[in-house]
């Protein structure tokens, strides 16, 4: 069986709230590692993977591997029962037909439960290969969700360019252009503020704002955001959890003229 | 702008 006690609903209510409009129906993945999430998009342009480590959890109990069939606007549902500072506790049988929520108050004795259907999800996993990307820069996700809102209002679509002068981000449309520079910035007193780029060789790859709008539903879950990116193939936009946790989205790239 | 290519062009099913 399972049963994971998370400290904070907030949690569980940030990632699904940052991935429920790119997808719907999802498998909860759990193991003894964790909580695992992996899906696709509608139109096979965007991936979200999930990791919620064990040691987020305490306690954390998962006796055999159980996928947890879950629509996401079902879950919203009764997320949206708990409160942000709620203890919630999911529960589920070796073979379940529902997922139990328990939300406690830490304040007050009030103890809520809902159970969600589950269903039989049959979805593709993609095995996504261990990358050495030519460059990661990690920098402060509001910093990046405004870039990539202003830039929308111009463009569709977003070319990020990465030299060692900085990370560049242009876009084009009916009205004319705009474009964003980032250099490398070391804030000593708000490092949450610090602009890193790494970069192994040079990088120019054009991506689609829509998607990466989307992604930026994320930032609330963490104040950096790491960008990877090499040449050809898709863009790694992570938030890091605490305990090795992560929401990570990959964006197929815009290839050609 | 590009053509938008698929995911699963570049990660395999498995």
């Amino acid at each position: 069986m399972l049963e994971a006690r998370l400290e904070q609903a907030n949690l569980l209510k940030k990632v699904v709230d940052a991935i429920k409009d790119l997808v719907q129906d999802c498998n909860f993945d759990c193991n003894d590692s964790g909580i695992a999430l992996q899906a696709m998009d509608n139109s096979h342009v965007a991936l979200v993977s999930m990791m919620l480590k064990s040691e987020s959890f305490s306690p954390f109990r998962c006796d055999r591997n159980i996928a947890l069939g879950i629509n996401l606007t079902s879950l919203t549902k009764v997320l949206r029962c708990a409160a942000n500072e709620d203890i919630l506790t999911l529960k589920a049988e070796d073979a379940p037909d529902v997922v139990n929520l328990v939300f406690e108050s830490a304040e007050s004795d009030r103890l809520s439960e809902y159970d969600i259907k589950l269903m039989d999800i049959d979805q593709e996993h993609l095995g996504i290969p261990e990358t050495e990307y030519a460059a990661t820069i990690s920098m402060p996700s509001a910093e990046f969700q405004k870039i990539c809102r202003d830039l929308m209002a111009l463009s569709e679509s977003v070319s990020i360019e990465c030299t060692k002068e900085g990370v560049k981000f242009a876009c084009s449309g009916d009205i004319g252009s705009g474009s964003v520079t980032l250099r490398s910035h070391t804030n000593v007193e708000k490092p949450q503020l610090n602009v890193e780029i790494d970069l192994s060789e040079p990088v120019a790859l054009t991506f689609s704002l829509k998607y990466l709008v989307n992604f930026c539903k994320a930032s609330g879950l963490s104040e950096q955001v790491r960008l990877c990116l090499s040449n050809e193939v898709p863009l790694l936009v992570e938030y890091a959890l605490s305990n090795n946790s992560y929401l990570r989205f990959y964006l197929a790239p815009k290839i050609g003229d | 702008e590009g053509t938008q290519s698929n995911i699963t062009n570049f990660f395999q099913g498995g």
